[in-house]
């Protein structure tokens, strides 16, 4: 009971700090356990510092340092047991050009790091440019969903209709 | 496990039969807002058995069932699809003999859903156990909701341990 | 008290359909006060139909859709008493190439009916070349924000930094 | 009453004195993720007289005061000021003499707010009331907080009515 959980965690923790590094390009994280010295009654608690700033609770960085904190939680509890598949549902809205590239690199290393299979939903040109394929979803008819394989160049079309 | 496609008929916006391969590495997923991209994780999730309609942005399992359009009546039935290679015969045994396995979830107006897996019925719970045992399900963590993100960072500690207990 | 909350609701109510239908081109959309016949007990209910779609409550919707349902309800609101100033904190990061244009094109009209002055904070680039001009943020000491007054294609290295 | 300028002293991450000319029509504000765009909408509604800590992704009012960054310590003091152009003449009577208003909010580490309209010591309310006279204010519905589209989407009906008893 107990002592699953605190392995989990601490595995959890590790992987976390290590893809939130990889993902700021330096700085530090951790996970916390808080408001009760029971890990099986504690809450889980966030703390990051961006590289240059200052460890603060999450809840006090900007919007896409959030985004990009919470994927690098994520992918952590991901590693501890890589699922067969993973969906993505627009996850990188909120990152500027330069985090969703560094989202794509980790993503490309997760590719090459497990047999998982990854779909990621976007409206984002950089994210769409660095996967190994694009569906596309329309509407010609209005109401009806139709699924098409597309090369980039219609997906930009597409994702702009 | 490998994940190969997943088929939709009548769920939600995929009304005519539509099938998804999933493909190994990254695939993207693109389209205009509204055109049925959450449909299609939505559907994936349905099919390895989630029992919450409200996660489903539904207020009913039935409003899954393709309600209708302009010019196209609503349906009775909604189907999904999802079919698994099992060549490394990692499945429970009483499904193991085959190199393939086919889920089929099936909800009818009013009356509720079914389940099949290479065409024999079997529970719900059956099919939760399957996608649990392979490290996945309805409720992975590794199927991020689009809104989900902003959920994690919002919640309060206490409801954020959840996705440790997920793991653990 | 009544009187007035109603008067608000019907005012309020009239400017979100047509707002609505200008963003979504077409369609209907409208609020309902639900849970109680009192309306100072009453809660607000979103319902929207876009072009072709079917009547349904907000909650229905896709990811994009609700988001443009919800903004032309904060500028039915704004109408009713608009402020000498409106900023808008990443209101389009949900929104496609086509939704974010219909949206700058209501910020023109709105820009056109009123005195108010608009700040859009953005990371869209369709957004920041529909607006009348462009203040950029930077850190180049880390930790410390400086502003500064950009062109557009300052801008797009600024937002990928 | 129109909006003219904003100045930020030790304002969150705008440590140096920070001008902000907020001009007639649209102006985009654009810059990486944490470079402090949020920070400036913050500081609007700070020095209109917001008292909610928390929504300023603050644990106390403190915490807007420059914290400190590599090789640059901390400030004891955070100041912002909010310039309007009063030339109609519609402030209420006890600042309408002058063409323009200049609205001072500081906070001393440990020691709280103070708040001057042009350079005289007034209360929280008088500069809240200045606002709300004028249609806007630190709740304005017209200030739109980032997220505050998704809480909007995912609040209860009983919670959303507020926006509608704000305008009425
Ligand atoms: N039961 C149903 N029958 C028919 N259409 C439905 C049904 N349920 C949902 N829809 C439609 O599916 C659409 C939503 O699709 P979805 O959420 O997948 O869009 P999306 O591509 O993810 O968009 P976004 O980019 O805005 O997130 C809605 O327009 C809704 O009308
Ligand atoms: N008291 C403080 N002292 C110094 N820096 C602070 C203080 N409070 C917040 N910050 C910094 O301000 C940054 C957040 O800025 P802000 O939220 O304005 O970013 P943003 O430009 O809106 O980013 P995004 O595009 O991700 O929303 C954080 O990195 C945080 O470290
Ligand atoms: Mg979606
Ligand atoms: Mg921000």
């Amino acid at each position: 009971g107990r002592e699953r959980l605190m392995a989990a965690f601490d595995k959890i923790n590790a992987s976390f700090k290590t893809l939130f590094q990889t993902l700021f390009e330096g700085g530090e994280a951790e996970l916390r356990l808080v408001e009760s010295d029971d890990p099986l009654e504690a809450g889980l608690e966030i703390f990051a510092c961006p590289p240059g700033k200052r460890m603060a609770v999450m809840s006090l960085m900007s919007g896409g340092e959030q985004a990009l904190t919470a994927t690098a939680l994520i992918f952590a509890v991901f590693l501890a047991n890589p699922a067969p598949i993973c969906v993505l549902d627009e996850v990188d809205a909120p990152l500027d050009d330069a985090n969703v590239d560094r989202f794509c690199k980790m993503l490309h290393q997760m590719r090459d790091l497990t047999a998982t299979r990854f779909i990621a939903i976007t409206h984002n040109p950089v994210t769409m440019s660095r996967m190994d394929r694009l569906y596309g979803v329309t509407m010609a008819e209005r109401g009806v969903s139709q699924l098409v394989s597309v090369d980039l160049k219609q997906a930009e079309a597409l994702a702009a209709e | 496990m490998q994940f190969q496609r997943l088929r939709l008929t009548g769920f939600k916006s995929f009304v005519e039969p539509t099938e998804l391969r999933i493909e190994p590495g990254l695939t993207a997923v693109v389209g205009p807002n509204g055109c049925g991209k959450s449909n299609l994780l939505e559907a994936l999730r349905w099919v390895m058995g989630a029992n919450s309609a409200k996660a489903m942005r539904a207020e009913g399992m039935d409003d899954v069932i393709f309600a209708g359009a302009d010019g196209r009546p609503g349906r009775s039935r909604a189907e999904v699809l999802l079919q698994i290679d099992n060549s490394d015969r990692t499945a429970p045994a009483r499904f193991n003999e085959h190199a393939t396995l086919e889920v089929v979830r099936r909800i009818d107006r009013g009356a509720g859903s079914t389940y099949r897996i290479n065409g024999q019925e079997v529970r719900a719970r059956d099919v939760q156990l399957l996608f649990a045992d392979a490290s996945t399900g309805a409720n992975s963590p590794a199927l991020v909701r689009q809104g989900q993100i902003s959920e994690l960072i919002g919640a309060k500690p206490s409801n954020r341990r959840r996705i440790l207990e997920e793991a653990a």
